[in-house]
């Protein structure tokens, strides 16, 4: 059975799509079979992989919304042991609709039930918000890996998630825990970066990762080539840590 | 009567909250009579300021779903001609306990109706969603200005703002338009920051502010003291270039 992880930080530009996308890529790398689902109305992480979300046919909006199967939305990405459930714009409209639905918090542990046993790792990517679709991915997953980008305003948010994260775990999902915590971004050149650092190490020493993701722009060129950043430039400073980090969150997660 | 804009964009950490923060103190430096309203359940801006959100009494969620006056929430900042209607973590409710009411989408608009006569300006800050708090503002704006980071993630949203923008003015504000789009968080040393800002002025070419807003490590300092880069750092390349923008945008609007 997959173990399932989802990428949740209510504030924007953090860095989740680009973890998601890239621990992904590196989990499939090592051979593990991997399903990459983009649970963000903007699709990102299906943009970042190459597909058009103004193209895609069955998305992760007809599974939630139309309970279609999600085998008949999940694409293959062409990469070895790397499968996509994709995402795209209509995926906004599924908040409002499913309101009045009794069941709407478990739509996703639903759908993804019937084929988790076809990977080893699911990563959910979310929107910045802790709405519903981020309601879902939590009851839906055993661990959250929250990014955190090594700036003020990203430490400030931090409290809400963990308050959110609780509330999960006591009315819809006592098995989640928090996985990990990847500071992103990080700028040696700037000391507020390693005071950001210091400051999550502090409260969260067992969750925060060692590898620190450094602000890289070869990171950023990527995924407008539609590629993951291993295929970009697998020798960048980006592509070595996220490498690293990957490794880190296997042992973890395995026990290695 | 003010003129009111709205900081919108979908995607995050492009800098919606510094560009409000930044435009808001220095249109006040020039002597304009300045309301920041902090429409972000994140409570960057009202933090930005100085601020602690968990200690706020009224806020702008008291406002749209109590219907509290706006003159309860409204705080001094301590800058001259700048005042704040602040955020705090519990308008991430306004959202469904607004689901059934008729009026929904104009809430803001009613609530700055009344104080609207005691500013030049009111500057929106919002959340990195098209979710009804950004539908609120965009129904009470005269303009919208969207900040756009110079990299290629922040470029695949744009279509779907200008198309909510479109629906917005069909349906519940038919004065609104994009005043600006700002290219924010400019690294000249990336050869994809180039490219995409040349691929904005060519798709907006009367919308794009010339100045352009550069990466700059001061300016994400600055929020860690409660601080505007103006207060922090005036000689700053980031200062210098919001004090460009702020120039360039009420040359804009007031037609000087
Ligand atoms: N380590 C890094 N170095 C340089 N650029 C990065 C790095 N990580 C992410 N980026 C870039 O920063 C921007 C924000 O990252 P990303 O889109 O992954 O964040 P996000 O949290 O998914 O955003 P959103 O909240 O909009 O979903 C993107 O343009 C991305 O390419
Ligand atoms: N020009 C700049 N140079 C350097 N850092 C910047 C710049 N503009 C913004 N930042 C920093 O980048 C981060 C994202 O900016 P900001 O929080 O203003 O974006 P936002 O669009 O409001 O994010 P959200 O989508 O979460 O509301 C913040 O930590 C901010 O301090
Ligand atoms: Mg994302
Ligand atoms: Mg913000």
């Amino acid at each position: 059975r997959a173990r399932i992880f989802a990428l949740a930080n209510q504030k924007g530009g953090v860095g989740k799509t680009t973890t998601a996308v890239n621990l992904a890529a590196y989990l499939a790398a090592m051979g593990r079979r991997v399903l990459l689902v983009d649970a963000d109305p903007q699709a990102n992480a299906t943009s970042s992989l190459g597909f058009d979300k103004n193209e895609v046919e069955t998305s992760l909006y007809d599974v939630l919304v139309n309970e279609q199967p999600a085998t008949e939305a999940i694409l293959p990405t062409g990469r070895p042991e790397f499968d996509l459930l994709p995402s795209a714009p209509a995926l906004a409209g599924a908040e409002v609709e499913l309101v009045e639905v009794s069941d709407r918090e478990q739509r996703l542990a639903r759908a993804i039930a019937p084929i988790a046993g076809n990977y080893n790792y699911i990563i959910i990517d979310l929107p910045p918000s802790l709405s519903l679709l981020t309601v879902n991915a939590l009851t839906a997953a055993d661990g959250v890996i929250i990014p955190i980008q090594c700036e003020y305003l990203a430490l400030e948010g931090l409290m809400q998630l963990v308050n959110t994260i609780k509330l999960v775990v006591v009315n819809l999902n006592p098995r989640l825990k928090i996985s990990g915590i990847v500071m992103t971004m990080y700028d040696s050149r700037n000391n507020l970066a390693a005071q950001v650092v210091e400051e999550v190490k502090a409260h969260y020493p067992d969750e925060t990762f060692a590898t620190l993701v450094p602000r890289n722009v070869r990171i950023g060129e990527a995924p407008s080539y539609g590629q993951t950043i291993r295929e970009y430039d697998a020798n960048s400073r980006g592509a070595q840590a996220y490498k690293a980090l990957t490794e880190e969150f296997a042992a973890r997660v395995e026990g290695l």
